[in-house]
């Protein structure tokens, strides 16, 4: 079930001291700090977080040895189905397999899946922007049939 | 040195009996004093043959462990008390062997002795996690010829591809086996890529489903370059055209639309729009009280009471001497 306040539930188990003992995590004096999910120490370059990752998919492509799943959560509503969907096909690769619905093991309709030469998209239904946590056994059955090379 | 760093037990669960599993640091450079902490744990089904998976969770600044370890796709998610944990029933580490990464340095456990390596891009993140893992397979020989898997979502949507092609590049021109690894493929969830096409998808999606206005929406659509967007942060590298660009009526009016979809949208959980927002328990039960007292509250009325609530118990939790209020575990920011 979901639980909307599991990052709460998250920080609180890591910053306990025996976690952080079982881990071997934040063990020195020197450098204690309170574990968070996202920190705001990180100063990240801002050009490199708005520039296309477009380019290097091109490249990746091109190598020829890589499998790749790009999978998208389609009630996410911060990167939603619809841009990630639109970059895919803006690839211009060839469509080996048309856009089909996928099952999952119970059956129900887990997504939609199209497959290129050299890269797959699916998306899963009714998965957000956490898509292993909101939709596991979808997600499950996915990265299985990926892994295993299944269509 | 892998010994080391074997987790034996998890507090709040007692002993590990059907995987292994091994966590610690492993230095990416030395001369800065810099080390990523990572948990990895085994597949429970076929160690030797299974895949290795990298997993690595967005942000940028968001740590691995949070996200896909415990809330995941880990074995364990938390109970509710946040000092035990149950039993994950789809663990990818059913499927391969599952390492999960902090990165870049500042993230979650992972330390830089160099206070200036907080200021990082995308090159020294993807040339890092490279190096870490060259690193684990040191540490973990055992898996050097195992099927290797990068995966993530949301920002590593850049982390993966660029370490991907970190990987391969490395590999052309590596001088040793040492210097390689058995990358099979790569798998992105919900991953940022390209600015401009990601939010313009998103104003659509909103737009599709009748969160925000059809005037917004066009106002949006007409007005807004996301390939260019935000207020540079000081002390960050300069991209020429945006201080021009922000003073330009276009970018005026793009940032007013975005305000206005903001408010339209309400007080959602944009990462999953048909999911509840966290609210903490004190301010539910009094925004409830409230609801018996006045009667039927509009639901979005409701949830703003809620929060202003929880704001204002927040405020004087700050403000009390006694810091150990639950209300702090329950931050809903």
């Amino acid at each position: 079930k979901y639980d909307p306040c599991v990052d709460n539930e998250v920080e609180t188990y890591m910053n306990l001291p025996e976690v952080q003992k079982a881990l071997h995590a934040n063990q020195t004096v020197i450098l204690p700090w309170r574990w968070t999910d996202c920190t705001e120490k990180v100063q990240y370059s801002r050009s490199d977080v708005l520039a296309s990752m477009l380019p290097v998919y091109e490249e990746l492509l091109a190598s020829g040895s890589l499998r790749i799943l790009v999978f998208s959560g389609d009630v996410d509503g911060i990167l939603p189905v619809v841009g990630t969907r639109r970059w895919v096909s803006g690839l211009g690769l060839p469509i080996k397999s048309a856009w089909r619905p996928w099952l999952s093991p119970t059956r129900q309709v887990g997504g939609h899946v199209i497959e290129y030469e050299g890269l797959i998209f699916a998306s899963v239904r009714n998965a957000g922007h956490m898509v292993p946590y909101v939709q596991p056994e979808r997600m499950f059955h996915l990265l299985t049939s990926f892994l295993n090379e299944e269509s | 040195a892998a010994l080391q760093d074997q987790v034996t037990s998890m507090p709040g669960w007692g002993p590990l009996k059907s995987f292994k599993m091994f966590s610690g640091y492993i230095t990416v450079d030395a001369a800065a004093g810099r080390a990523l902490f990572y948990v990895f744990v085994e597949s429970e089904s076929d160690p030797v043959a299974d895949p290795l998976m990298l997993w690595l969770n967005g942000g940028p600044g968001c740590s691995s462990l949070g996200g896909g370890f415990m809330s995941e796709l880990g074995p364990f998610l938390p109970n509710k008390d946040g000092h035990t944990l149950k039993a994950n029933p789809y663990p990818w580490n059913k499927k391969a062997s599952v390492l999960f990464l902090e990165s870049p340095a500042f993230v979650g456990w992972s330390y830089s002795n160099t206070s200036s390596d907080a200021i990082v891009g995308d090159a020294r993140t993807a040339k890092d996690s490279r190096a870490f893992l060259l690193g684990f397979m040191e540490r973990f020989p055992q898996f050097k010829s195992n099927d290797l898997y990068l995966s993530g979502e949301s920002y590593a949507g850049h982390y993966v591809p660029n370490l991907a092609r970190e990987i391969v590049r490395g590999n052309r021109g590596a001088r040793s086996p040492r210097e390689t690894l058995n990358l099979k493929g790569i798998l992105v969830g919900n991953p940022l890529t390209d600015t401009a096409v990601d939010n313009m998808g998103a104003v659509d999606f909103w737009w599709h489903h009748a969160m925000i206005s059809d005037e917004t929406a066009e106002g949006i659509r007409s007005n807004c370059d996301f390939n260019n967007i935000g207020p540079l942060l000081i002390g960050e590298d300069v991209l020429p055209t945006t201080a021009d660009a922000l003073t330009k009526p276009r970018v005026i009016a793009c940032d007013e639309f975005c305000d206005r979809a903001m408010s339209e949208l309400g007080p959602i959980n944009i990462y999953d729009i048909y999911a509840d927002v966290c609210i903490p328990k004190a301010a539910q039960s009094e925004a409830l009280a409230l609801t018996r007292a006045l009667g039927p509250t509009p639901a979005g009325l409701m949830i703003r009471a809620a929060v202003q609530l929880s704001s204002r118990e927040k405020q004087e939790s700050s403000n009390s001497a006694d810091s150990s209020s639950s209300l702090t575990d329950e931050d809903p920011s």
